[in-house]
């Protein structure tokens, strides 16, 4: 993936990303 | 916005800015990994395409963050009502990106009111970098507002029968004086359904800003779902350019070319 974060906030995006869903970050 | 406060990034990944000749003039919504929903008034007047430009992935409109993304217009869409019964009625346009936008936790698509969504005990939210005092104050950074939903017909009563047509909703907060302004028009108005967000206006227009018994109106996005999916499915892509011959392939025909012109001299 293209995302330069730490893998615990990787999240996978396919073209039909879900709308309306705020990345929610665990705790 | 008036009575706003700073947003944070990530918090409305949806939200876009619609520049023209270099300026920020207004907000917008990503509904697809193409298109951005905006209002159709920003788009008038014989303005040239050539000289709109989308963020997206954007808190501060003088600073780029890692997750902000500058996109050219393939086309806009402009709705066939819009004007037409109304001098800002039907204010709704579908701005087709050259590139396809890439998705990250920054920037995300918002999810279009179906045509039979209830507004009732919503907790609704309109966003933008439009002017944050009735002196026209601007502001770098994205605010965020809560915006209380006015009923149709309060609305009706306030701005008069022929003025607020079934298109368009309202919202605005009489008391703390919490209202979109200029350079707001098209952006989002998100209200949250059970953790997923809904566009359910686009920011259109309003008797000034800050008069408190003037709420502001928006584009019902509802009434233009159907109008808005159908151009998604059925506009074609916009042409892709064509790949430049790499580097190596035109050095190869480069060399060839030059021996064969020696060649024909001998």
């Amino acid at each position: 993936t293209a995302h330069r974060h730490p893998a615990s906030e990787e999240v996978a995006f396919s073209r039909d990303v879900a709308c309306g869903q705020r990345h929610v970050q665990g705790k | 916005i008036l009575g706003g406060v700073d947003a944070l990034e990530t918090k409305w990944p949806w939200q876009a800015s619609v520049h023209y000749a270099g300026f920020h003039i207004c907000g917008g919504s990503i509904v697809d990994e193409y298109w951005i929903l905006s209002a159709a008034h920003c788009f008038d007047r014989n303005k040239n395409i050539k000289a709109f430009d989308i963020y997206v992935g954007l808190v501060d409109l003088k600073v780029a963050g890692n997750h902000t993304q500058w996109f050219e217009v393939n086309r806009v869409i402009i709705h066939p009502t819009y004007g037409l019964y109304h001098p800002i009625g039907g204010d709704i346009a579908l701005v087709q990106l050259k590139t396809r936008i890439v998705f990250s936790d920054s920037v995300l698509p918002i999810c279009i009111a179906p045509p039979d969504l209830t507004l009732s005990n919503l907790s609704c939210w309109a966003t933008g970098w439009g002017y944050i005092s009735r002196q026209g104050d601007t502001s770098n950074k994205l605010q965020e507002v809560r915006l209380p939903l006015i009923p149709w017909q309060l609305c009706q009563l306030l701005y008069g029968q022929t003025d607020i047509l079934p298109d368009m909703l309202c919202a605005g907060n009489f008391r703390n004086m919490k209202t979109a302004c200029e350079g707001d028009s098209g952006g989002p108005l998100v209200c949250e359904f059970d953790r997923t967000w809904v566009q359910i206006g686009i920011v259109s227009w309003g008797q000034g800003c800050a008069y408190p018994m003037y709420p502001t109106v928006f584009a019902r996005v509802s009434f233009f779902s159907k109008w808005i999916h159908h151009h998604i499915e059925n506009t074609p892509l916009p042409l892709q350019p064509l790949p430049a011959l790499s580097s190596t392939l035109g050095a190869i025909i480069s060399v060839l070319m030059t021996s064969l012109a020696v060649l024909s001299m001998l």
